[in-house]
Formats: C-alpha cells, structure tokens, sequence
C-alpha cells in the first residue's frame, strides 16, 4: 500500500492511498483503501490521514476518520496518530501504520508493525525513515 | 500556509531486501509532489503525483508490482479525498489499469458516486479515456514468487514481498 497527505497553499487538505491488497486474497475481495474513513480520510478542518496495513483490521476500526476525530478532540497529530494505530492493534491484534497531517501542518508518523517507510520535505530538508523511531534527514 | 506533503510506502515485515527501494523510492514520490506544491499545484493534484510515482515502482505493493490473489491476477484499489469539501472517489478490482489512483481522481471530480468497482469501474475509466494494460504487464516476478510462496504456506495477511519472499502487512 503506498499513500500521500498534502496541504497546499491555500490551506486545502487532500489524500490518496493505493494498493494491490494482501497476498493470498480471494478473488473479489475488497480492503480498507478504497473505504473512505477506513485507508483514506480528510477534512480541512482538522487534517488528513492515510493509513497501510492489516486491511481487514483497518476497516473493522475506521482507522483514519479514528485519527481524525482524536485530532478534532484536541490531540496532536503525532499523539492521534499513535493513539489509534496502538488501540487498532490492541483490540484487533493485527499491526498497522499511518501517516498524517494537521490542519496547521503538523506531521504524525506511527506505525505497530515492524517496519513502514515515509518521506516529507521541509525546510529544504528531507525527512525519512523506515524503522520504529528512526527519522532521518538530508538536504533536498 | 507552507505547502507540505507527507508519504507512505506501505507497513509490515518489510524485508532487508525491500528497504532501499522503499527508502528510494518514497523520497522520489515526496520529492514529485513537493515541486508540484511548490509551482502552486493543488493537495489533490500533490497527493495523485505521489501516488503515482509509487504505482509504478515494484518497491512497492500498488499498481505495478502489486501482490496477486489466490488466482494469479493483479486487483487494485485506490481511493483520494478533498478536505475543502469531504468529496471521494474511490475504484477497487481494477485489473487492467495502470494508474488506479488517477481514475479515483475523476471518480471524484466527474462522478456522482463515491466507489466504482470491478467492470464498473473499467467502463468508467474507459469512457475518461484512460487506456487499458494487459493485466499481466503489471505482474513482477516477486509477486508470482511471493504467491507461489503464499500457497506453500497459506500465511494470509502478507502483503510486502520481498527477493527472500518474506511477508509483512500492508
């Protein structure tokens, strides 16, 4: 599963999330990306997420409108984000991870799996990584 | 307001094998889609070039490269939404389409619905001028080994695949 969140610069919030499913899937089986609140949400009032992981969890959870409805009740982006992929994973014992982005621009990273890779640009920097903790940085 | 875009890659058990190209490969997608921001391009226009740059990289689980189901057959999904005004577009069981994301984008703008699926969504697309693959132009040789695997093993839920074929979620 690959996804973006972006602002631009009116302040307008937009996410895309894509993927080829889970090997092994049946024929005709759907996941969360293509269920709006499950692998894909956003609202210029609050922010944007896009999520990748066990996709039968994702939905069963509505990870994404989770985390947004966590920023709208006051948590930071990076707080919401690994307050819902953790509470997913508890509950439903499957790992996830998802990326988002406030309204004000704040980055959420989290991810309960072992590894997921992600990539911003700021300041003329890049910002990346893949393992749990690890945010590495570049000129761009 | 400072324009920003944020991607993934996709989570999971990633092998060693896969890091790299992930690493590369999701610098690349923010790098696209950070100039477009930059030269005034919209969030919707910013987040479908990301997305793009990944689906047509084998590094990851979409579009080109995508894991196969239990029949040997690539089915992609994708959907995008704008925050300005909650609109979706959404297309799943795409088969024979290159850019799954870009036809989630017209879903958005040139449809009355949310979610188009299997021959539903082939005929819109095709109507939107999109040009169809044949399917198996979009099957890598680590998804056919990465199934064979699957049915060895029947590990569902293994979405990453790797050269040494071990699976993740995601």
């Amino acid at each position: 599963t690959v996804g973006a969140v972006a602002i631009d610069s009116t302040g307008s919030i937009a996410v895309a999330t894509s993927t080829g499913g889970m090997s092994g899937k049946a024929v005709g089986r759907i996941g969360d990306t293509p269920q709006i609140g499950s692998g894909t949400y956003a609202d210029d009032g609050v922010g944007g997420v896009s999520t990748t992981g066990h996709g039968e969890s994702i939905l069963k959870y509505c990870l994404a409108h989770s985390i947004v409805k966590l920023m709208e009740g006051g948590l930071d982006a990076g707080t919401a984000t690994k307050t819902a992929v953790n509470g997913m994973t508890k509950r439903l014992n499957n790992t996830a991870g998802a990326i988002t982005l406030s309204k004000s621009g704040q980055v959420g990273v989290h991810f309960s799996s072992k590894r997921m890779s992600w990539a911003y640009i700021r300041d003329g920097k890049y910002y990346y990584g893949i393992e749990q903790g690890e945010v590495l940085s570049e000129k761009f | 307001m400072d324009p920003i875009v944020l991607v993934h890659g996709g989570a999971g058990d990633i092998p060693d094998s896969r890091v790299a190209g992930k690493l590369r490969g999701s610098k690349m997608a923010a790098a696209r889609a950070h100039r477009l921001l930059q030269a005034g391009g919209s969030a919707l226009e910013a987040v479908e070039a990301a997305v793009v740059v990944m689906e047509e990289d084998e590094s990851f689980n979409a579009g080109y490269g995508s894991v196969l189901n239990l029949r040997g057959e690539v089915e992609m999904e994708a959907s995008i939404m704008r925050g300005s005004d909650l609109a979706v577009g959404a297309v799943t069981l795409v088969k024979d389409f290159k850019h799954p994301i870009s036809i989630a984008h017209r879903v958005l703008t040139d449809s009355p619905h949310s979610l188009l699926g299997a021959e539903g969504a082939k005929i819109f697309a095709l109507e939107k001028g999109f040009k169809t693959v044949p399917p198996e132009s979009l099957i890598s040789q680590n998804a056919r080994d990465a199934l064979n695997k699957f049915l060895e093993h029947r590990e569902f839920g293994r979405t990453e695949i790797g050269a040494e074929h071990e699976g993740g979620v995601g």
